[in-house]
C-alpha cells in the first residue's frame, strides 16, 4: 500500500 | 529472577490478544518498574506500546535491571486462554537455567485448603531489540469517546472501504468513506452524559484538520473494549502520527501510533 507510510519513517524524522 | 502475579488473568489475556492482532512475536522487557512491550506490525504501519507497571500487578518482583524475553504472542495467547477467569495468574522466569529458556505460566484456583494448578512453559525466542524509540510529542488536539462507538463506526466503514477519512473540527468529528458504489458519513458531537459519564464524547481541537487512515487498523485498535471502555485519540496535525490510547490503572495501558495516509 504505497499511500500508507510506515510509522518508523515518521519516528526517524521527528 | 522474575515473578509476577495477577488476580485478573482476563485483563492480561486481553492485552496479549490486542497485541497479537498485529504482531506475531515481541520482546517483553521486564524491569524493576514493570513490564514494557513495544513492537511494529510486519508492515511497519502501526507501532504498539504497552506498559504494565509493577504496581499494576498484584505481586511483582524482577531482580534484574532489565530482562528481555522474546515471546511468541500467538502461543502465549493459547496458554492464557487455558486459564480460568477465577484463577491467579503467575508468570515466572529463572535466568540461571542455561539449558532451556522459558517463561513459566501458572494458573491457581483456590479449593479451600488446596489449590488446583495448571502450569505451562513457553519457550522463548531471540528477537533483536527495536531500535526505534517513540519521540516525545506535544499533543495539541485530543478526542475522547466510547471505544464501542469507535468500534461500531470502524466496523461499519470496513464494509464499504479500506480507507476512512477523519475530519476533526472544534465542535464535531466527521468520519466518512467513499467507494465506487457508495459513500458513508458519520458525525460525532461532543456531549456530556450526566447519568453515565462513559458515554460522553469530549473533544479539544485547537486547529481543525483532516486525515485518512487505513480502516482495518482503526478497527483493530477499537477492539480494546475490555482494556478501557474509553478511547483517547491524541493528535497534532495530518502530518504527524496519531496516538490511540487505552489507559489502565497505575499508569498502565496500551497505545498505538499510526500515520495518516499520504493521498487517496
Amino acid at each position: 500500500d504505497a499511500n500508507q507510510p510506515s510509522i518508523t519513517s515518521f519516528f526517524s524524522k521527528l | 529472577m522474575l515473578e509476577c502475579k495477577l488476580q485478573e488473568p482476563k485483563v492480561f489475556r486481553s492485552v496479549v490478544e490486542a497485541m497479537s492482532e498485529h504482531i506475531k512475536e515481541c520482546n517483553f522487557e521486564f524491569t524493576r518498574e514493570g513490564l514494557k512491550m513495544q513492537a511494529l506490525d510486519s508492515s511497519h504501519i502501526a507501532f504498539t506500546f504497552v506498559t504494565l507497571s509493577a504496581t499494576w500487578w498484584n505481586e511483582y518482583r524482577c531482580d534484574d535491571e532489565a530482562l528481555l524475553l522474546g515471546v511468541n504472542l500467538e502461543t502465549l495467547l493459547k496458554i492464557l486462554k487455558c486459564g480460568p477467569d477465577n484463577s491467579l495468574l503467575a508468570l515466572s522466569y529463572e535466568n540461571d537455567d542455561d539449558e532451556v529458556s522459558e517463561l513459566k505460566v501458572k494458573f491457581e484456583v483456590d479449593r479451600g485448603e488446596k489449590k488446583d494448578v495448571a502450569e505451562f512453559a513457553l519457550k522463548l525466542t531471540h528477537i533483536d531489540p527495536m531500535e526505534e524509540e517513540v519521540p516525545e510529542l506535544t499533543w495539541t488536539n485530543e478526542l475522547e469517546m466510547p471505544t464501542q462507538e469507535l468500534f461500531r463506526i470502524a466496523r461499519d466503514i470496513s464494509l464499504f472501504s479500506e480507507i476512512m477519512v477523519l475530519e476533526f473540527d472544534k465542535d464535531k468529528l466527521r468520519i466518512s468513506c467513499s467507494s465506487k458504489e457508495s459513500t458513508a458519513d458519520y458525525l460525532v458531537h461532543p456531549f456530556e452524559d450526566s447519568t453515565n459519564a462513559s458515554n460522553s464524547v469530549r473533544m479539544n481541537i485547537e486547529a481543525p484538520f483532516k486525515v485518512s487512515l487505513t480502516t482495518h487498523y482503526v478497527l483493530s485498535f477499537a477492539k480494546n473494549k475490555n482494556i478501557n471502555e474509553r478511547v483517547v485519540i491524541k493528535m497534532i496535525d495530518a502530518e504527524t502520527p496519531l496516538m490511540f490510547s487505552f489507559s489502565m490503572k497505575e499508569g498502565s495501558g496500551i497505545c498505538y501510533y499510526i500515520a495518516g495516509r499520504l493521498t487517496d
